[in-house]
């Protein structure tokens, strides 16, 4: 299963993961 | 060898012959369902009103697979896997599954495996409480699992991996009402005209493949449905393939709530913005009337977006600021996962479109190969805002796990038997009713939300 987000945010929002990478409930996946 | 070549007779057995040609039949019928309803237009890849069709690309193997009967074995996987277990077989089985698909005993919520009755109530099992803290970032992971990928959405298409990409349109939807009549059967088409984002419109799937918004989130809205009896929220059927609008969808009696303004100001927003540990979240099915509470909950959401008129204004609910780009990111749920998701930010959702489609494995492997694979297989799109602005979440169904649950959303049923709608058409949920302040269901970051079963 796969989830798939799409969101609108501002122009410095930043991702703060890689690809490939594991990651769980709660973790930090990106901020402004 | 040679002499066997020459002189071994050819006996020709009928089960075999027969089983090819029933192969053939299917592999043809697929192909006729899935390829061309209209060749003329085929190189062009959209149909008669100018929206994009969705077919199944890819390699042999890809088509190999999209000849199987995959919903079915779906759900006979999940019948299969419904089955009681032996209390004395538990332990052991689960541990043997445990160990092969790296599933952390040490956090579920019963450590007696004898409590899971089959391997599908061990599957959908839940966490211990603080078992995922919940980070103060303004957006956090909603599932365990492994970053397929991200990044930012271009001329309206999403990435599915490095040079796939597939329609924002096919994602969402369009809001346009359409009869049952226009729906376009043999094709997963969306129409991007009534879209009103301000430049880039697409996304992206995995390295290269993408989809439409539209495509993944749904388009139009069609026949009513039966009034929902929870009265919770309208509902009507939806195709997104149609351009030719007709106004139908319904309303159904609403829930008498009204949260009383006091309460909303007794909130503190110290107190509601704290980040909630795994485990602390409320009940996330549809509030009871005038409950404390809920109300509280609506606040706490209210002061993390605002309380602003719903932004789904458009066909796909996309109006962005021109100040904000449109982000997307694709998180891969491997087997051994915790597979419950959760909120992944403080946001209201305002409707949910369920698209009936395929069950395509969507593994790391098949998304590098199978173009559209997020707009082809069965999804719930929930659409949405933030402080943000837009924010769409979209759950999508694998073979194994054909099944996505909303704890909000009682009526939803994915991966049923009974006579299918076309590709791309979808059934639409409304969830105004959920809160009065809000006009959506509020949701806090890290909040259980549902989850996927397995068939």
């Amino acid at each position: 299963s796969t989830i798939v987000l799409v969101f609108e945010a501002p122009k410095n929002f930043a991702f703060d993961v890689q690809a490939g990478q594991k990651i769980k409930v709660g973790q930090r996946l990106g901020d402004v | 060898i040679a002499d066997a070549w020459r002189n071994t007779p050819t006996k020709w057995y009928p089960l075999p012959i027969f089983v090819g040609a029933l192969l053939l039949v299917a592999i043809n019928y697929r192909h006729r369902r899935t390829q061309s309803p209209r060749d003329g237009e085929e190189k062009m890849h959209v149909d008669r009103d100018g929206n994009e069709v969705i077919r199944l690309r890819g390699p042999l193997q890809v088509h190999v697979l999209g000849a199987l009967p995959l919903r079915n074995l779906s759900r006979l996987w999940g019948y299969l896997n419904s089955f009681e277990l032996p209390v004395w077989f538990r332990p052991t089985g689960f541990r043997v599954y445990s160990t092969i698909f790296g599933c952390d005993l040490t956090e579920i919520e019963h450590s007696d495996l004898t409590h899971y009755k089959s391997l599908g109530d061990f599957f959908y099992r839940r966490l211990k409480d603080g078992a995922r803290p919940i980070d103060s970032a303004v957006l956090v992971s909603p599932a365990d699992g492994r970053i397929l990928h991200f990044g930012t959405v271009k001329g309206l298409r999403v990435e599915q991996v490095k040079g796939l990409t597939y329609s924002l349109d096919a994602l969402f939807g369009s809001s346009e009402p359409s009869t049952p009549s226009s729906v376009v059967s043999e094709t997963i088409a969306f129409a991007n005209r009534d879209h009103e984002i301000v430049d880039d419109e697409e996304f992206a799937n995995v390295n290269g493949i993408d989809y439409s918004l539209d495509q993944l989130f749904g388009a139009h809205a069609t026949r009513p449905s039966s009034p929902d009896p929870s009265g919770s929220f309208s509902s009507s059927s939806s195709s997104s393939s149609s351009s030719s609008a007709s106004s139908s969808g319904t309303t159904t009696p609403s829930s008498p709530r009204s949260p009383s303004p006091s309460s909303l100001d007794d909130m503190s927003v110290e107190e509601i913005n704290k980040p909630r540990k795994f485990g602390e979240q409320h009940d996330a099915s549809v509030p009871q009337p005038d409950t404390i509470s809920q109300v509280s909950h609506d606040a706490s959401v209210a002061a993390d977006i605002g309380v602003r008129p719903p932004l789904l204004r458009s066909s796909s609910g996309l109006r962005t600021n021109p100040k904000n780009d449109l982000f997307f990111t694709v998180i891969y749920l491997a087997p051994g996962d915790y597979h419950r998701f959760h909120s992944p930010a403080a946001w209201v959702v305002e409707k949910r479109r369920h698209f009936m489609g395929e069950l395509f494995s969507v593994s790391p492997y098949m998304a590098k190969r199978l173009q559209n694979l997020f707009v082809l297989n069965e999804r719930v799109s929930l659409l949405g805002r933030w402080k943000h602005g837009f924010f769409g979440m979209v759950p999508v169904g694998a073979t194994n796990v054909g099944s996505i649950l909303l704890n909000f959303d009682k009526d939803l049923r994915t991966n049923v038997r009974g006579r299918r709608q076309p590709p791309g058409t979808f059934t639409e949920a409304v969830y105004t009713k959920a809160s009065s302040v809000l006009r959506g269901k509020p949701l806090r970051p890290g909040e259980e939300m549902g989850g996927f079963c397995l068939g």
